[in-house]
């Protein structure tokens, strides 16, 4: 049940350029990502491949991005497939599957050409099928060691390369939901299956959907803040397993940001002491599993801080939570505690509603660069020096030409930002009145009618 | 919503996270717009991929066979100046209009609701027993003079917010309803006069209950939909 694409690290988006001295020999062949795989897989000199999506279209190559005279480009209509053997920098097992590009010994030595019989002779020569390529370490023998080569030192014939192990190149912290390294198998050493496959086991983790979550090829990862990471794993029988994966051993990272009064952001880094939710029910102790049993265990979460019954997140919910001491509420949002302000400090201020501040405050609330009035990009202006002569719309300062009730405001630099107010406050005592007091001068178009009927028959 | 029933409140949308959880309510202003509070989100640059709207239906969690039910990815947050603790949601593609999902309307800027409008607030949130918590429910609530909520609060209201009269039945908003309407009646018309924000207790039957008051940003809800 495992797919062909494990063997396989995908770039999104990208595509290998290779000298223009190297012609491609094979033309573009129709099929799935996982038919191409299979033809890589089974081709002697295929090394990566280009998925045209789209057109479901196939490209084998017979190098990768550490071959000589190629480099990375992106690509939109390309899914850039290379053979992990050729792209790890560690070793699975004992290495024999290694075709890194290490060339050094673990002294440090210059490791021999295996084309070349000097200074030592062997009988390991290069074939299309034994990967003894240039002067790489290998491990052609199966030595438990790992991979090794013959060194350019004549006294020392061969020595280890020292590669890691995969498991332990890359550690982990806390619960690893950072963790973003290569290893590929559970702890009892099945191998993961693809996070953009659902065969053998359909999962709700796409990468698409969680796209802050690493969710790359068949890697271990930590998408919804278990214990440490975990995958779905080729073995039919058994949905998902968790990995081996080495704590990182130097102190742990501190929380950044810690907040106790408020929070930002989704309050990961919150450690305040609310223990009610918004409807004054008493949260449950992180420690205790009634009235509601669950897995935060304090002791698997340290760097959560889940203390007594506080409101944290430990898992990336949208706010601090807490499960509830009520047995019909298990969990809720402690969204009562206030958000810590995250706007710039203003150094001015505007009178009325700023149509006359000519100041050159050029930022908006958020940080963010104005854009020039009289620019077309990022975003193309409805107002503009042309359309408003008057309104001193100069550079990129903050302007109040349509009067908008909420001060100055620009064009963002941002492109998904078209408009954003700026980093200025109204001067203290500045309020406008409100108006209309009597519905009778109030009509709507096309809104706000619904189907009396069902409201009462409310089933 | 506590003290309230199911009902029908087409407008009502339910925004559920990546696990398709609902954790907040908004109100459908525009075919692609839906207007909901700050609070929900972590941010104004916050990535919503995965994050949906979901209309037309009176159940939290419908089962696939609801003809009526839309779900609709949210494209884009904008957040809305400063004090006004309201955002705008762009859906990625427009809802449906029919009789389960209907728009409901901005009110004119400024405009002051006056006491003692009938208003009904809505939403999938917690019940607290007093009611069905896998239907919308709704409830209808007085609007309170801004002076007198002003009074009653001590002087702590802001003109950015308006008030409904405690009742003392208990009725009122709670976890899960933020971010939803507060509809008042106009011209025969159902208007988006308040937005639902988290508060200290929910239906309190001792203090009034604090809306923001949509009205004083109606502009800048037309300007965001303008750009």
């Amino acid at each position: 049940h495992r797919s062909p694409l494990n063997d396989f690290q995908r770039l999104r988006a990208t595509e290998l350029l290779a000298a223009p001295a190297a012609p491609l020999l094979l033309l573009p062949e129709p099929g799935s990502a996982e038919q191409c795989a299979r033809r890589c897989a089974a081709s002697r000199t295929c090394r990566a491949f280009h998925h045209d999506r789209q057109g479901q279209l196939c490209q084998l190559l017979p190098w990768t991005q550490h071959s000589p005279h190629v480099q990375l480009q992106k690509n939109i209509h390309y899914d850039l497939y290379q053979k992990k053997d050729y792209l790890r920098d560690c070793i699975v097992a004992d290495g024999t599957s290694y075709r890194g590009t290490r060339a050094t010994t673990e002294k440090g030595l210059r490791c021999q050409h295996w084309q070349a019989t000097t200074p030592h002779d062997h009988r390991f020569l290069p074939s299309p099928r034994n990967g003894l390529e240039e002067n790489y370490c290998r491990n052609p023998d199966r030595d438990k060691r790992g991979p090794w080569c013959y060194t350019v030192d004549p006294n020392i014939r061969h020595q280890s390369c020292g590669i890691k192990k995969c498991e332990d190149a890359v550690c982990m912290t806390c619960n690893g939901e950072d963790y973003r390294g290569t290893v590929d198998h559970t702890e009892s050493g099945t191998e993961c299956q693809r996070w953009d496959l659902q065969h053998p086991h359909k999962h709700p983790y796409h990468p698409n959907k969680y796209p802050d979550k690493g969710l790359d090829d068949n890697y271990c990862r930590n998408p919804d803040s278990s214990e440490r990471p975990w995958c779905y794993t080729t073995d039919p029988e058994r949905e998902r397993e968790f990995c081996h994966i080495r704590l990182c051993t130097e102190k742990r990272p501190r929380t950044p940001n810690i907040t106790t009064s408020c929070f930002r952001g989704k309050g990961e880094s919150y450690r305040g002491r609310v223990n009610v939710t918004v409807s004054g029910i008493p949260c449950q102790r992180w420690d205790a599993q009634t009235p509601h049993r669950h897995h935060f265990v304090p002791e698997k979460y340290p760097c959560k801080d889940l203390q007594e019954n506080y409101c944290r997140n430990p898992d990336g919910s949208e706010a601090p939570w807490c499960f509830t001491s009520r047995p019909t509420i298990r969990i809720a949002f402690c969204f009562q505690i206030r958000r810590c302000p995250d706007e710039l400090d203003t150094q001015e201020c505007y009178h009325g509603r700023g149509q006359h501040y000519h100041g050159h405050i050029s930022k908006t609330r958020k940080g963010i660069t104005c854009q020039p009035w009289a620019a077309q990009a990022p975003h193309v202006p409805q107002i503009s020096p042309i359309t408003h002569p008057e309104a001193h719309l100069e550079e990129n300062y903050c302007r109040n030409p349509d009067n908008d009730s909420h001060g100055p405001w620009c064009y963002t630099m941002d492109p998904r930002t078209p408009f954003d107010y700026c980093a200025i406050k109204p001067c203290s005592g500045n309020t406008v009145p409100s108006i209309l007091e009597n519905a009778d001068t109030v009509a709507f178009e096309q809104c706000g009618r619904r189907d009396e009927r069902l409201q009462l028959k409310g089933r | 919503i506590v003290g309230g029933q199911p009902g029908n409140s087409p407008w009502t949308v339910s925004i559920r996270n990546r696990a398709g959880m609902h954790f907040c309510g908004g109100s459908l202003v525009k075919e692609q717009w839906v207007i909901s509070t700050r609070q929900c989100f972590s941010s104004c640059d916050a990535d919503l991929v995965g994050y949906e709207v979901q209309l037309g239906t009176l159940f939290k969690d419908p089962g696939p066979g609801d003809p009526d039910q839309q779900t609709i990815p949210i494209a884009r947050i904008v957040c809305g100046p400063s004090e006004s603790q309201l955002v705008m949601l762009q859906l990625a593609r427009p809802a449906t209009l029919n009789t389960r999902v209907a728009l409901i309307c901005l009110p004119p800027e400024r405009y002051i609701v006056p006491a003692g409008t009938l208003c009904e607030i809505a939403g999938w949130g917690e019940t607290r027993g007093t009611g069905d918590g896998s239907m919308l429910n709704v409830a209808r609530l007085p609007v309170l003079a801004h002076g007198e909520c002003h009074a009653a609060l001590r002087g702590r209201l802001k003109e950015s917010e308006l008030c409904t009269a405690p009742l003392r039945a208990g009725v009122g908003a709670c976890e899960g309803d933020y971010g939803g309407p507060l509809a008042c009646l106009t011209a025969d018309c159902w208007v988006l006069e308040g937005v639902i924000t988290p508060s200290r207790v929910c239906a309190r039957t001792d203090q009034p209950s604090l809306f923001i008051r949509v009205s004083l940003y109606a502009d800048w809800i037309h300007k965001v939909m303008k750009m």
